[in-house]
């Protein structure tokens, strides 16, 4: 009644607040994972693989950059949808987003990953790591595919995946946050309503920690991305200014 | 406001230029 959360939150309470963000999550996912089912498991034609080798370093990043703000913009309605975001102030909102949107599109990748031939769909197909190649960042693009291969190996259902990203979303140790403490009330609303349904599905008690310790490799992966772009925005600046999405650039951009 | 004017464009949309 105060806007506590757990234990004073009832079953009935978080099954509620599970299935609202399941549901906004469903709505804001992008791709249906029926929908890549018939090409998963088709692997890219080398011809193709190549075409993607063989494009300028700049053109491969203006695609990616395209294809990351593509999915972010689905992300920032996710959240709009979430419990009480809306309410936050606008501050909190682009606060939250500006630290958690691309960690959220690192979750929902695994969604749209083939385990057995490591590949992502990206751009229409199935894609290996090699198809990453020209943007000169192996490393980083390699822990991405690492990332997204262990939070599959949890084999996590679409509810566990959508109170995952609100939790992620909701983190309240961002800086600059105006009014920590209602986003800390979201945020363990939101794992309480996690864990409950890791409970009713019946996981393992060490599904929640290892969720936890994916946290701190999500926040690696995206300063990380913010490094390389940095690096690139230092050789090419002004493909950066004019070529790149201004949400992009809003976002990473500094 | 001005530095993230689309971030705050999208939250303030209700129909946001996702088709969805």
């Amino acid at each position: 009644s105060n806007g506590e959360a757990s234990p004073t939150a009832s079953m009935a309470e978080l099954d509620h607040l599970a299935h609202v963000v399941s549901k906004s999550h469903h709505e804001t996912c992008q791709y249906l994972k029926e929908e890549l089912q018939p090409t998963r498991g088709e692997r890219l034609p080398q011809a193709e693989v190549d075409g993607y080798q063989r494009k300028p370093r700049e053109l491969m990043w203006q695609l990616c950059a395209v294809k990351i703000t593509e999915a972010i913009q689905y992300v920032v309605e996710f959240a709009k949808r979430i419990d009480g975001f809306m309410e936050l102030s606008q501050n909190d909102q682009i606060v939250l987003l500006k630290a958690g949107s691309l960690e959220v599109v690192f979750i929902r990748m695994c969604r749209l990953f083939d385990e057995q031939n490591n590949a992502v769909y990206f751009d229409g197909k199935f894609a290996g790591p090699d198809v990453f190649k020209a943007l000169g960042c192996d490393d980083l693009i390699a822990s991405v595919f690492d990332f997204a291969k262990s939070l599959c190996s949890l084999q996590l259902t679409e509810e566990e995946l959508a109170l995952f990203s609100a939790f992620v979303l909701l983190s309240a140790d961002r800086s600059w946050l105006q009014d920590k403490l209602q986003v800390e009330k979201l945020q363990q609303k939101t794992q309480s309503a996690l864990q409950h349904v890791l409970q009713k599905n019946q996981r393992d008690d060490g599904v929640l920690s290892e969720l936890r310790c994916r946290v701190s490799a999500l926040r690696s992966l995206c300063s990380r991305h913010t490094e390389k772009l940095s690096a690139f925005r230092a050789v090419h600046p002004d493909i950066v200014r004019m070529h790149f999405p201004p949400l992009y650039k809003e976002l990473f951009g500094a | 406001k001005e530095k993230h004017k689309i971030l705050h464009q999208l939250l303030q949309n209700s129909a946001s230029p996702v088709d969805l």
